[in-house]
């Protein structure tokens, strides 16, 4: 089963 | 503000190439070029937009200024002008609107357009400068075919890089694919070369429907590179030399 991620996982909001 | 091309059909190839995947967005007008930020509304993909001061015909900026526009309102506008067309905008302090001024380069025809800006509150992600564990560069149109391709067989695509070649995987109800690039070098056809750094090697998988999204960007550029770390978001560039970049990063699904 494959989950999509969300960008803010990996760079943080600024 | 001021900025003035000498061509129109940069900025509507770059309207089209970002305009499906984020709607609404504000240009940042600073003295060094136009730029954008924006997540699509599932905060999966993210573009960034970069046109540099020096790919205009003549660009001023007087004081920064953040620019809230309907991305598929300025595609309406450009589309008021020729491929040929010099396209001018426009925008003074304080001012609620932006300005459009096409002008076909035998002066015959001028047509101006305003647009209304928005107030858009847009969330930015600071993006480290990033060592990828591996770099792809190919032709953009390989890359727009395959992912055109695979997606009548699937959701998903994995793409594996290895020393000499990348793999790009699929699979569905109907069955599978997969597409083998080959390292090749081109002394006389740069824009056909495929290269790859390999660093480490590298698998991730990636929803299909964003980099067909992003490959809307290939009229721009001959030339797309693939950046790749393990666990982290892929980076799709578009250069377009002498003028900027559009880049795109997509989140990787993970195996629960």
């Amino acid at each position: 089963q494959e989950t999509q991620t969300r960008l803010e996982s990996y760079f943080t909001v600024q | 503000f001021e900025a003035k091309w000498d061509h129109a059909s940069t900025l509507k190839k770059v309207i089209d190439a970002v305009k499906d995947l984020i709607g609404d967005t504000s240009w940042d007008c600073t003295n060094t070029g136009m730029s954008l930020q924006s997540m699509d509304s599932s905060h999966v993909a993210l573009v960034h937009v970069l046109l540099k001061s020096e790919g205009f015909e003549s660009y001023r900026c007087d004081r920064n200024v953040s620019m809230g526009i309907s991305l598929n309102s300025m595609a309406k506008v450009l589309k008021c002008a020729g491929n040929d067309d010099s396209v001018t905008l426009r925008h003074e302090s304080e001012s609620s609107v932006v300005n459009f001024a096409f002008e076909s380069h035998k002066e015959e025809r001028v047509s101006e357009f305003e647009l209304k800006l928005m107030n858009i509150d847009t969330e930015h992600l600071g993006i480290p400068e990033t060592e990828y564990d591996s770099i792809i560069k190919m032709p953009s149109a390989d890359l727009r075919r395959t992912c055109a391709d695979l997606s009548q067989f699937g959701d998903s695509v994995t793409i594996s890089c290895a020393k000499s070649d990348v793999r790009f995987e699929t699979s569905g109800d109907i069955g599978t694919g997969n597409v083998r690039l080959s390292a090749r070098g081109s002394s006389d056809k740069p824009e056909t070369e495929i290269a790859i750094e390999m660093i480490n090697p590298v698998s991730l998988t990636f929803a299909l429907k964003y980099l067909n999204f992003f490959t809307k960007a290939a009229p721009l550029s001959d030339t797309v590179k693939l950046c790749m770390s393990n666990n982290h978001p892929l980076c799709v560039e578009f250069p377009m030399p002498e003028v900027g970049y559009i880049r795109y990063y997509l989140a990787p699904k993970i195996d629960e």
